[in-house]
């Protein structure tokens, strides 16, 4: 039966292409020389070729990120589409590594490339996780640190896709707050 | 309008065979 559907054999587009970034500290190289792209992909079929291609987060070594971001914008703060941004950031404890971070990373995937925050989507500008001893980091990053509607409406439902209870708090820190921070801790412009 | 798909949506494409 060589009749088949027209759906079969397209792939499905996505809203946006996307670029995956593989981060790995090397200190004798620079930050810019250590930041690799590994794919572009904008369907959800090429997105699940090159997520089953890769490492899961919890098997990186320490220092090592994973970026993901809309096409165009690099996974740096300097970006012009990052520089008035921030980003909702999660740490996760180190029994987290085990249990929750690449079950949170792929729901955060999928949120992205799925347009998961509706409108507020569009805020968006990538996503990141960095495997770190002290506990690993998982941060969603948007492109105006002062548009309050849309960062809340994309952390609550975030907040809410991970499952993460009520009580515990995640909080928004803008880039130019984390990159002049003197301490080790950032201030929340927003939390929820 | 906008692409958007939920998260069984897209799951349920993690372990089709690859397309043309």
């Amino acid at each position: 039966t060589a009749v088949t559907s027209p759906e079969q054999y397209i792939k499905h587009p996505l809203q946006h292409r996307w670029a995956l970034w593989y981060f790995k500290n090397d200190k004798s190289k620079s930050w810019t020389e250590n930041l690799r792209l590994i794919s572009k992909f904008d369907t959800v079929e090429d997105f699940w070729a090159l997520y089953n291609h890769i490492q899961q987060p919890s098997k990186l070594g320490f220092g090592c990120d994973y970026c993901l971001f809309k096409d165009g914008i690099k996974p740096m703060w300097e970006d012009d589409r990052n520089k008035l941004g921030g980003r909702w950031l999660m740490t996760l404890s180190k029994q987290q590594r085990h249990n929750d971070l690449d079950r949170y990373w792929m729901e955060t995937l999928l949120c992205l490339i799925g347009e998961s925050f509706d409108e507020a989507s569009e805020d968006v500008c990538g996503a990141v996780v960095n495997v770190r001893p002290k506990g690993d980091k998982i941060s969603i990053w948007t492109g105006n640190c002062q548009n309050r509607d849309a960062i809340m409406t994309i952390g609550q439902q975030y907040k809410e896709r991970l499952s993460i209870p009520i009580k515990t708090l995640i909080g928004y820190q803008s880039h130019d707050d984390t990159s002049s921070k003197s301490g080790s801790t950032t201030k929340n412009m927003y939390s929820v | 309008g906008k692409r958007q798909y939920d998260r069984d949506f897209l799951l349920g494409f993690q372990f089709m065979p690859a397309c043309v």
